[in-house]
């Protein structure tokens, strides 16, 4: 029964999509059924895998309540709900919608079954696209740079949490932090990483995601990490990423 | 009359806080009369310049429509309007209230004469909260990581703009696009800010803020860079910006 993972974090550009993109890739590579849901309206996610042209994306879903004729398949990719612009409007259009925080939750309940994961990338918000996905989700991984402004952004993130559990979704839990752009070079990073082990503890993943030019170039051409470099410090750091991430699974 | 000038980019962690905190800065240190309003719910501005413990913030002024005893002043400091993460709620609070878009610009209307500039840091997304920070403002700057997802973000940043010009402020314009956490040894920033220097001419500012992490660490100690490490090359930098800035005001 696919686990629902919302990546979210709502601190802008700490490499949610990045995360997204190629540990969903990881996965699939690593001969798990995946599906990936862009929930930003940036659509970076899906132009982070070349998608364009989007006649149907996770806007019809919200509204429709249904994922049937919207889910993208493409050999060696995740399954793939995209998105649009438009997705900014429905933060409004869905206040006055009935059951608007479980539309999302709703959907993927159909299709959750085909697949060992389903990653949902979240905005860099907490309103109501960030709701619904929390509320859909078993669990959330945060991507966290290792920057003042980040780290202070974790609290509210963490109580935004504790209100989905208490008011949507009572079994929300927090699977794993982990650190992007890493630069061990810097006091900086090393400071705020320590942060983060302390409060985090075992959460915190032991796979850091080093910065790493080619991790930036490759939504350029539309290619995940592998696609693109396959053998780049950015696509080590993932592979290495999602073999932890189904280690901890084991246990 | 004093300028109301948006710093906007709905692309997540390009810049923007740190330019309004820096700029607004060095404009104060050439002695420039300068408000800056923090419009981000993460309120990060508010905790750049080392102000906590808020009790009225631009919340308030958002629901009744004053900007009286909100304003904090501090010696060497641009005044300020101080946000507190409660504002992620006027996004769905203010739907239903009259004028919603212009209740920012109705509140400046009343100080914008006290000051030679006005900013606006504003969040990351183009919801309720951007919208009122486009209607309320004359101009916007645009910070700009030469990134491909920023670059991609740029498309429906400008018809946002042409949305908010048709709809609620007609003589909206861009002052200006600054490249922000540029690195000239990577070929991905050559490339992105020559597509930019295409595509904005005049309009891009000849000043490129650096990457440098004295600007990251700045904020850990509520500080300005011009406090922190007044000769850093962040610092440098901010200060060639308010200069080419103000140069820019006598043509
Ligand atoms: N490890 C890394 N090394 C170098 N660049 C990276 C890395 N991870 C992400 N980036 C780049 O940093 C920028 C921000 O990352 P990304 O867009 O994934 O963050 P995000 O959290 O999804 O942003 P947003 O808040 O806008 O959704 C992008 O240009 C991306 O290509
Ligand atoms: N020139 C720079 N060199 C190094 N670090 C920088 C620079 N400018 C900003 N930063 C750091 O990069 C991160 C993102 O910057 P900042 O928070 O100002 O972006 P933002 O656009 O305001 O983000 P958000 O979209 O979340 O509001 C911060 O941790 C900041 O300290
Ligand atoms: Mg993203
Ligand atoms: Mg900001």
């Amino acid at each position: 029964m696919g686990e629902i993972i919302a990546i979210t974090n709502q601190k802008g550009g700490v490499g949610k999509t990045t995360t997204a993109v190629n540990l969903s890739k990881a996965l699939t590579l690593l001969k798990r059924k995946v599906l990936l849901v862009d929930m930003d309206p940036q659509a970076n996610c899906t132009s982070g895998f070349g998608f364009s042209h989007i006649s149907r994306s996770v806007y019809e879903v919200l509204l429709k309540g249904t994922l049937d004729g919207v889910i993208l398949r493409r050999e060696k990719t995740p399954d793939f709900v995209p998105a649009t612009t438009d997705l900014t409007g429905a933060e409004v259009e869905l206040v006055s919608v009935d059951n608007r925080n479980f539309r999302l939750k709703n959907a993927l309940s159909a299709v959750r079954g085909n697949y060992d994961y389903v990653f949902i990338d979240c905005p860099p918000s907490l309103g109501l696209l960030t709701v619904n996905a929390l509320t859909a989700a078993d669990s959330v991984l945060i991507p966290l740079q290792c920057e003042f402004y980040a780290l202070e952004g974790l609290g509210k993130l963490l109580s935004t949490l504790k209100f989905v559990r208490d008011a949507f979704n009572e079994h929300l839990y927090v699977k794993g932090v982990v650190l992007t752009m890493f630069d061990s070079r810097l006091n900086l990073t090393n400071q705020v990483a320590e942060e983060i082990r302390k409060f985090f503890g075992e959460k915190l993943f032991r796979t850091a995601i080093a910065r790493n030019v080619r991790l930036a170039e490759a939504p350029s051409f539309g290619r995940d990490i592998f696609e693109y470099d396959g053998k780049s410090r950015g696509a080590e750091n993932y592979i290495a990423l999602a073999r932890e991430f189904l280690k901890r699974e084991k246990q």
